[in-house]
């Protein structure tokens, strides 16, 4: 598989939404 | 905070950020993010070998590198299902422990736990503080244990000491708990003879390992987010690199993962945000953030064939500078994407990671910046020196459901120092993987 690693998701707010079946990106998360 | 700050800009139709060389190396000093979700299951990340950690061990860059090859290796093994058994116990040399010992496959369902980024949780009653690595790559979470019955590495903080907890209980053999290590290790759990006390093992790619008892107990995320009964790993016998944390916190797709164990109370949410550098803060919530802005894209969550734990994305494709680069949907969609916090550095498709290269090389040499040696698996390195900052390509992923999202600046660059400042991408073996 790729694979979209730690470096890339920097800043990034990675929002895990299991249930609802979707991964969110949020820009400038921190 | 002007030296982390980058800016987008549109010069020459080519999309560009704007670098402060400066905020590509690490800073001496720790400095935390002032933003920080309203949760209340919150926890705050760190880089592992940062300022804003208390942890020793310091790899160098190409050492990090080597290790995430590790990982990736683990991850492809683990999806192709092969494994070789192999045994561990907890003691060899003490009589009461011989029985207890489960098989560990040399090539196990577990990947390397190498993962750069940790929180801080408090275990038992009264709490103990414990740095754990959180993998969204893996299922299991388990620390050190006393009395470290046949091997504890060096770890930072006071090792968990489960005697001294009044909230701590052994897990049964015979419990579903129990059976349902397997599929969370890949590993047939063992059973101590003397008190039918569950035994977890897992092993991973690069032979690290933890064996030990399986438990339950109260697990601190902050003082008001408290949560009893989890089951975690007590390790008695625990040799690998993990870099001075006290374990693992395993953030996959299992039913004994934290996400899992956790859904009634946080619904199978959680996020998190990773730094831009390993002097600044980051946080992990549990449960829904309500911070999350509008402008938050979204993407449909998918399943990868053989790898039930981790998180699947569909990429579509990728730009460089605002420019889509010319790779079939195909080259994607054969092996499938995931989303891991433990692997460092991206890894693509030899055909996409091939097309991303020679563009950003073009534009790069556009703005007559020089070429430096390869870094370990980064083949496309620049000569930075002399600069005080610098423009590079902006690089955006397109996502499957229409989510485009533009990289930080501080995810498209990895430098071991200002004159090798590598693109952070690598190729896969083979579009297939």
């Amino acid at each position: 598989v790729a694979i979209f690693g730690n470096v890339q998701q920097k800043r990034l707010q990675v929002i895990y939404d299991i249930g609802g079946g979707k991964i969110g990106f949020g820009q400038g998360g921190c | 905070k002007q030296t982390h700050e980058s800016t987008q800009s549109h010069r020459s139709q080519l999309r560009t950020y704007t670098v402060q060389l400066t905020s590509l190396l690490p800073a001496s000093s720790c400095s935390p993010s002032s933003i920080v979700p309203n949760n209340e299951a919150t926890l705050k990340v760190v880089h592992k070998h940062g300022p804003c950690s208390q942890l020793q061990a310091k790899p160098d860059h190409a050492q990090i590198l080597q290790q995430d090859q590790t990982r990736v290796n683990s991850i492809h093994s683990r999806l192709s299902g092969k494994s070789v058994a192999a045994t561990a116990a907890i003691d060899d040399d003490n009589p009461r422990y011989q029985e207890d010992s489960t098989t560990l496959p040399a090539k196990s369902g577990a990947v390397v736990s190498s993962g750069n980024y940790i929180v801080t949780v408090g275990l038992g009653t009264p709490k103990t503080d414990l740095s754990l690595i959180f993998d969204t790559g893996s299922d299991i979470t388990w620390t050190q244990c006393e009395p470290c019955a046949k091997s504890c590495y060096n770890q930072k903080e006071t090792i968990f000491d489960p005697s001294k907890s009044t909230s701590y209980a052994n897990v049964s053999c015979n419990s579903a708990d129990c059976s349902q290590l397997k599929s969370a290790t890949g590993i047939t759990p063992g059973c101590s003879s003397g008190t039918s006390t569950c035994i977890y093992g897992i092993q991973y790619g690069d032979q690290s390992f933890s064996v030990g008892y399986f438990g339950k107990e109260r697990l601190t995320l902050t003082s008001s987010a408290v949560i009893d009964n989890v089951l975690f790993g007590c390790g008695q016998n625990n040799q690998g690199l993990f870099g001075g944390s006290a374990g693992l916190l395993g953030l996959g797709r299992n039913k004994l993962s934290i996400v899992e164990q956790t859904a009634q109370k946080y619904n199978r949410y959680f996020s998190y945000c990773l730094p831009s550098t390993s002097s600044s803060t980051g946080y992990l919530t549990l449960g829904n953030d309500r911070r999350a802005s509008r402008s938050v894209k979204y993407t449909p969550l998918t399943t990868i064939p053989n790898g039930a734990s981790f998180y699947g994305l569909q990429v579509l494709g990728i730009s460089v500078g605002g420019k889509t680069l010319s790779i079939s949907a195909s080259i994607f969609q054969s092996a499938g994407t995931i989303i891991d916090s433990g692997t460092v550095i991206t890894r693509l498709p030899p055909t996409a990671y091939g097309a991303l290269s020679s563009e950003f090389q073009k534009q790069m040499s556009s703005f007559g910046y020089p070429k430096a040696s390869a870094l370990s698996i980064l083949d496309t390195c620049y000569d930075l020196s002399g600069y005080n900052s610098v423009r590079i390509p902006t690089i955006s992923f397109s996502f499957g459901g229409g989510a485009t999202v533009v990289l930080d600046s501080t995810g498209v660059l990895f430098a071991s120092k200002i004159s090798q400042v590598c693109l952070a991408f690598a190729a896969n073996g083979d579009d297939g993987d």
